[in-house]
């Protein structure tokens, strides 16, 4: 554990704690696209799926339950509460688009062609393009609640951060996995339009509006 | 591609 893995992990649980405050609190899930919720809940379950066969250290079992149960909390929230709240036709997205291209390359480019690796694989090609139906709903709508924002903005930091734990971890242990760095660097390079309008706009005051 | 066959990160 290094302290750019910390925040990594500090900012996803941020992220998350966000979004769940947001539709909370407005009892609404407007601008909130499930197609990326329902996404990041197949990461988190077919990742750690782990859990079962190889303990690591009650930090990483404890935050893999989190990720998992928030998620499936996230869900309940948006297809059940606050269905009525759900923006379904501006969640256009396509995700078999993506569900389908990620298990393929998982089955090709993999660390070991075993059931749990491919999955875990899939999972780590999922996530880094698991936000395009959110960013695709932005996009569509033209703007973002400003907590709906603050809650990409962490999101996206979570991965950028993980960049340098990879980094770090490199020089410091030798320790790499080329498939996570690949699919981490992709994950955080499609926030960078959103990193930009975050940085000039949100966090000047202004409303995230995309120009028309 | 990995050093390692567990996956410590999250």
């Amino acid at each position: 554990m290094n302290i750019f893995r910390l925040a990594g992990d500090l900012s996803h649980l941020l992220a998350i704690i966000l979004l769940l405050i947001k539709i909370w609190k407005t009892r609404s899930c407007a601008g909130i696209s499930g197609k990326s919720q329902i996404l990041f809940a197949i990461v988190y379950v077919s990742r750690y799926l782990d859990l079962v066969t190889t303990f690591i250290s009650v930090y990483n079992t404890f935050m893999k339950l989190v990720f998992i149960s928030t998620s499936v909390a996230t869900i309940y929230l948006m297809y059940v509460k606050f269905k009525a709240t759900y923006d379904h036709n501006h969640d256009s997205f396509r995700i078999e688009f993506l569900l389908v291209p990620c298990f393929l390359l998982a089955l090709l480019i993999n660390n070991a062609f075993t059931p749990l690796e491919i999955l875990w694989t899939f999972s780590i090609y999922l996530e880094a393009v698991a936000i395009l139906p959110q960013l695709f709903l932005v996009s569509k709508t033209g703007e973002a609640e400003s907590i709906t924002s603050h809650y990409l903005f962490a999101l996206g930091s979570y991965r950028a951060l993980y960049l340098l734990n990879w980094i770090y971890r490199y020089y410091a242990e030798g320790h790499y996995d080329l498939i996570a760095i690949f699919a981490g660097a992709i994950q955080t390079i499609l926030y960078c339009d959103f990193f930009y309008l975050y940085i000039t706009k949100v966090l000047k005051g202004k409303k995230l509006q995309l120009p028309a | 591609f990995s050093d390692e066959d567990d996956h410590d990160e999250l």
